[in-house]
């Protein structure tokens, strides 16, 4: 049974495309099969990995557009047990396209549904921003994690994105649930951040992580190597707490 | 002369919202006249002053979408020479709205253009995307500022952001030019950020500013008390480091 997970904050920079990423190969190195769903038209995942949304030619852009398109053919394998379906710029303008279509928060759902490869886990990425993208990967998915920023700006957006993902269990996904709340960019000496925490914790209670991402230099310099801290830098704490994520995902901790 | 500034950069929590703030109230505090102006459905810039853009009526989704809607009527001062045109969660609609209007980039620009009142600085913040709202952000404009934050998956969005600025200085306002590009959230320990900024200096020149923002939680922790840096904690680096931009700015240094 696959597990669909979609990765969402309107709220720019709070670590959702480094927590797809991370957390997609911490799976993947547990032995779970792993698919990486960039939608994002500035395709920060994509080019993470090393490949350019302005050259990538086979895409989510394809996969959400052409109903003959399948999702083998924007297949890039990154490592064992982990693939990407990348993204091209060309979204931007398919924001646009699809605004007309009934059909258009579903398109990424049905792309997926077509599909006979059997992954363990698709992990969805997605633009700072609540528009029809956004809702493609909220109606493609079954659960929701929410990445949100260790300060106070940051964590208003949380109730937004509660209530965009109710409107949209509520009119479009009854499937749609919420996998978890993970706070990321964690300061332990930060007294602000150990603020935002308890009050993440006394507001949202066990729908938040045990595990905290902490703040650390590596998560932006692995993609200059094009490649996630998991391999980049195997024993470091910061690939330790996406694997601690992972164990909490795969063990049902969290959920509601 | 008013010097219309847009800071605008796709790339999410870079600090458009935290540039817009603090600049705007170094600004005020030389005795500059300053506006405000949130054009972000998420309403950060109107959240981190104390209101609430669920709450707010008259915002810049009614200067935006009423002709005879006048700037006076949604201003909110808010200290000695610094008032705001708060956002409203409205302009998410809005941005569908304008959609299809043949003047839907210009609209904020022929309100501004409408307006009496003798500012001499207005300075808008934007989305974290490259749709109606910041086209109205870059056509009423006369001078883009562009936040970048000190690591790589940043730094690759301000080659897109100077390209939307091209394209809309060709096609819709030919009086954009580029004011300067900031490097924010900068931490002098960093490798990692010092080789950013010798790659945005490498690669961007004099168009850099020498200032740059440091990180520092004052920053986060400023809008919980309603404030900005320059009122909540008038001694510390951080307030210090937006006065150096805003001298930096009204004496032309970084300007192209
Ligand atoms: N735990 C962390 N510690 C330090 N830096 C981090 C951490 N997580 C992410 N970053 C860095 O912060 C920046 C923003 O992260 P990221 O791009 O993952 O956020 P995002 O939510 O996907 O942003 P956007 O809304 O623009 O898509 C990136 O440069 C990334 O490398
Ligand atoms: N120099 C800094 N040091 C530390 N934290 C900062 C700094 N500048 C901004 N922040 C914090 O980082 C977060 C993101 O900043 P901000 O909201 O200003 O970015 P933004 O580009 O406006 O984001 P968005 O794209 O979502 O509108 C905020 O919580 C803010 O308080
Ligand atoms: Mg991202
Ligand atoms: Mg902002």
């Amino acid at each position: 049974m696959t597990r669909v997970i979609v990765t969402a904050n309107q709220k720019g920079g709070v670590g959702k495309t480094t927590t797809v990423a991370n957390l997609g190969a911490a799976l993947a190195e547990r032995g779970a099969r792993v698919l990486l769903i960039d939608i994002d038209p500035q395709g920060g995942l994509t080019a993470s990995f090393g490949l350019d949304p302005y050259e990538v030619v086979r895409s989510s852009y394809a996969l959400l557009m052409y109903d003959r398109f399948s999702l083998p053919r924007a297949l890039v394998t990154l490592d064992d047990n982990l693939a990407l379906i990348p993204a091209s710029v060309d979204l931007a303008a398919g924001e646009i396209e699809l605004g007309g279509w009934v059909d258009r928060a579903y398109r990424l759902r049905g792309a997926l549904q077509r599909s006979r490869i059997p992954f363990d886990f698709m992990l969805i990425d997605t633009p700072p921003s609540i528009g029809v993208l956004t809702a493609n990967g909220l109606c493609a998915a079954q659960e929701v994690l929410i990445p949100v920023q260790c300060n106070y700006l940051a964590m208003r957006g949380v109730r937004a994105v509660l209530d965009s993902v109710e409107r949209v269990r509520q009119t479009l996904n009854p499937d749609l649930t919420l996998l978890g709340i993970i706070a990321t960019m964690y300061r332990a000496e930060s007294a602000h951040a150990q603020e935002v925490v308890q009050e993440l914790r006394a507001v949202f209670g066990d729908r938040v992580f045990h595990t905290l991402i902490g703040d650390s230099e590596v998560y932006a310099e692995a993609p200059i190597a094009n490649q996630t801290v998991l391999s980049y830098y195997p024993n470091h704490p910061a690939a330790d707490a996406y694997r601690a994520l992972a164990e909490e995902i795969v063990n049902g901790r969290a959920r509601t």
